[in-house]
């Protein structure tokens, strides 16, 4: 794509509830995902989140986590970084 | 924990539902060590059939029937070297936060000795589902949230989670969204509030739909003494396993000990900073240090052990990699004059013994302090409950200190934390959940939260700011008598009033919810389980609370509104009295507050209290 691997970082994009009904969600997210980063989305999917809420992980540069930001369907986009133990 | 259950009140022997052995706490956390005798699933029948987890096991990971399921998350790059890929603890945290939960009962437990006694959790009956989150790297919000998501379908009824970040927007924040869909399906999320303390405002984990918990002391604390070769003897704070036999040996400052040809100077080396003493001098000698570090400097120069100072931490002992006692400065600049005006002088390092904690129990130094980062009229943490010096079961992977120089594998450790405190919350919640299985998440943190222990504000200056509202009682917040229910709606209508629009919100709750003008809640009206306004400083304000209590308690009761307000509040209640005749009956009032901001914090008390049940919140006005 053109973009250098060190660009991207891992985002999460949250999308609230878990739709209703049966729901495919890596194929959901990977189209999603198309839409932003066009063909190859799902070697930058990490990982769908399916069973209690919607939402995935992605490898994503600043200018597609915008892109993101305003989809229909996304409550939040937001970097995966790390806590600590307490 | 050997002590920490039975200083709240919550003795081994005390009644039990049946229905404890079908609950399920799911821990988010380092893992966890299977073959600790606290995870003997001996006595435990098949895990329930609402259990819809896995155990993601390998070759050298099995469940059992107390542990129930493991996940391990690591969405992101290769394991550390030292770790393992699995959902084995090679930490320690976790299976200690575990065992803190719904350890098994485990008599003759003792780190080294020190702390003996029967170890238990809160729930030694219940079963546990391990997340295995956190890495030597931390804990990727990715992964947080891959756990939540699991945990939740897998069908556990407590998460207990003690890890935290930074404040964050509620849905910019893994743990709080994790959270609120746990709340969604009536789970309730136990949350570490943070080692930030004791600065202002420095709360992590603060959302309404989870409960956010301090970390006190309970009444026993470790000393190891210090005797010196002109017999006097001093007190220091520290969990000394060493035992160096009584034997006397020489001590030298570490000022005075500076490792020249790697270019300190005795103002670098009185802090016993690795490199910084000369082993010529220190070797076989006990080294007077004027910082307290883990002990590595001292233990390279080879000394046979440390005494150290600090001025900061005074109700909290910490493990070293040699023996070690940390005094308060006044005792060490004696030890530095009796150093400097005997020929010979010598001294020793006693094993750590117990003494009582009279003062227990009071909030420790490092944790986090409301006011609530984010939302200021929330009060933030809840409530409080044992976090300094627990003894739980420790990682078989993991030494005490995890320090290199350390060989010490042990199957208990003391360790301290807002990490510590939050599985005894988890623990009380599924307690009081094993009674009321059908209560929702709001109901069981309100339960804790109004039957907590009043603290006493003398003994912590920063009052419920610290300590929400009060320590933790797991017995009477299973018969609360009233409690202040909330659900998804309520906090729906708690996010339009903070300026979520109505596009996220349906999205989050999955239905046509919306923002509008009836809809908005104050943050005044959310029926939280306790009152918090704001304003400037001089300034006076007036507030209403909008609440609704649902009765638990008595079929037909009475109560009535006691009030306790300071200088500087006034509050009224209308109506003052609240009348039940059934169970699960609502009755709403409504709590009027003027504040005068004459200092920066006031807090009263609201009781509603039926002869037989006190449900105690507090009420707090303070300045932004």
């Amino acid at each position: 794509h053109g973009t250098p691997e060190t660009d991207r970082k891992t985002f999460i994009v949250y999308m609230g509830d878990r739709p209703k009904g049966d729901f495919s969600a890596t194929a959901f997210h990977t189209s999603m995902l198309q839409e932003v980063v066009g063909s190859g989305a799902s070697d930058f999917l990490v990982h769908s989140y399916h069973r209690s809420f919607n939402g995935f992980v992605a490898k994503l540069t600043e200018e597609e986590k915008q892109k993101l930001e305003g989809m229909e369907g996304v409550v939040s986009v937001f970097p995966s970084e790390k806590k600590k133990l307490h | 924990t050997t002590r920490s259950w039975n200083f709240m009140g919550f003795p081994l022997n005390v009644t039990r539902s049946t229905y404890e052995s079908d609950i399920i706490i799911g821990m988010l956390d380092s893992g966890i060590w299977p073959e600790s005798e606290s995870f003997n699933d001996k006595g435990f029948g098949p895990p329930p059939t609402k259990w819809k987890g896995i155990c993601q096991g390998s070759s050298n990971f099995t469940c059992n029937n107390k542990v129930i399921g493991a996940r391990y998350y690591h969405s992101e790059g290769e394991v550390g070297p030292g770790e393992i890929a699995s959902p084995r603890d090679s930490e320690g945290h976790g299976t200690h936060t575990a065992s803190t939960a719904a350890g098994d009962v485990v008599s003759h437990a003792s780190l080294l000795g020190v702390a003996s006694g029967t170890a238990r959790g809160g729930l030694p009956s219940a079963r546990i589902a391990v997340y295995k989150i956190c890495w030597s790297d931390g804990c990727s919000d990715a992964d947080i949230l891959a756990a939540f998501d699991d945990a939740i379908a897998d069908g556990v009824d407590v998460i207990s989670l003690s890890v935290g970040g930074w404040p964050l927007d509620y849905f910019q924040d893994s743990i709080a969204i994790g959270a609120f869909h746990s709340m969604k399906n009536g789970i309730l999320t136990s949350n570490s509030a943070g080692n930030s303390g004791p600065r202002s405002e420095s709360v992590l984990n603060f959302s309404p739909w989870a409960l956010s918990v301090a970390a006190s002391t309970i009444d026993r604390k470790f000393v190891s003494q210090v005797k010196l070769g002109n017999g006097a003897i001093y007190e220091g704070l520290s969990i000394n396993t060493f035992d160096l036999g009584n034997t006397m040996y020489p001590i030298i400052y570490g000022g005075e000990a500076p490792n020249q040809t790697a270019g300190y100077e005795g103002i670098s080396s009185r802090l016993c900073t690795s490199g910084s003493l000369n082993k010529t001098l220190v070797e076989g000698k006990i080294v007077l240090c004027d910082a307290a570090t883990i002990g590595s400097g001292a233990i390279a120069a080879g000394a046979v052990g440390s005494i150290m100072q600090n001025g900061f931490f005074k109700d909290l002992a910490s493990s070293y990699i040699l023996p070690a006692s940390v005094l308060r400065m006044s005792d060490g600049a004696d030890i530095l004059q009796y150093l400097n005006s005997a020929s010979e002088p010598t001294a020793t390092i006693l094993k750590s013994i117990e003494i009582k904690d009279e003062l227990a129990p009071a909030v420790v130094i490092f944790s986090s302090r409301g006011p609530n980062p984010l939302t200021r009229d929330i009060l933030k943490p809840d409530l409080t409950a044992p976090g300094v010096d627990i003894l739980a079961a420790w990682s078989g992977a993991s030494t005490v200190t995890g320090y290199e120089g350390d060989n010490r594998f042990v199957q208990y450790n003391i360790i301290s934390g807002t990490s510590m405190s939050c599985p005894h919350a988890s623990g009380a919640a599924a307690y009081v959940k094993s009674f009321h299985p059908t209560w929702s998440s709001d109901a069981i943190k309100s339960a804790l939260m109004t039957t907590a222990y009043p603290m006493n504000p003398d003994k912590n200056p920063d009052a419920e700011f610290a300590y929400g509202s009060g320590h933790i009682n797991p017995i009477k917040a299973t018969d609360p008598g009233l409690v202040y229910d909330a659900g998804e709606i309520d906090y729906v209508k708690f996010l339009c009033g903070q300026g979520y629009g109505t596009r996220q919100l349906q999205l989050v709750t999955g239905d046509q919810s919306a923002c509008s003008a009836e809809t908005n809640g104050t943050v005044w009206d959310l029926n939280y389980p306790s009152y918090t306004l704001s304003t400037k400083y001089g300034e006076s304000i007036t507030r209403t609370f909008q609440r609704t209590v649902t009765n638990v308690g008595s079929q037909i009761s009475t109560y009535k509104a006691i009030i306790n307000a300071p200088a500087g509040l006034k509050i009224q209640v209308q109506p003052s009295v609240l009348s039940f005749q059934s169970l699960g009956q609502k009755q709403s009032f409504v709590v009027t507050v003027e504040a005068t901001m004459i200092k920066t914090m006031i807090s009263g008390s609201l009781v509603w209290d039926d002869g037989l049940h006190q449900v105690r919140s507090p009420i707090v006005a303070h300045v932004t």
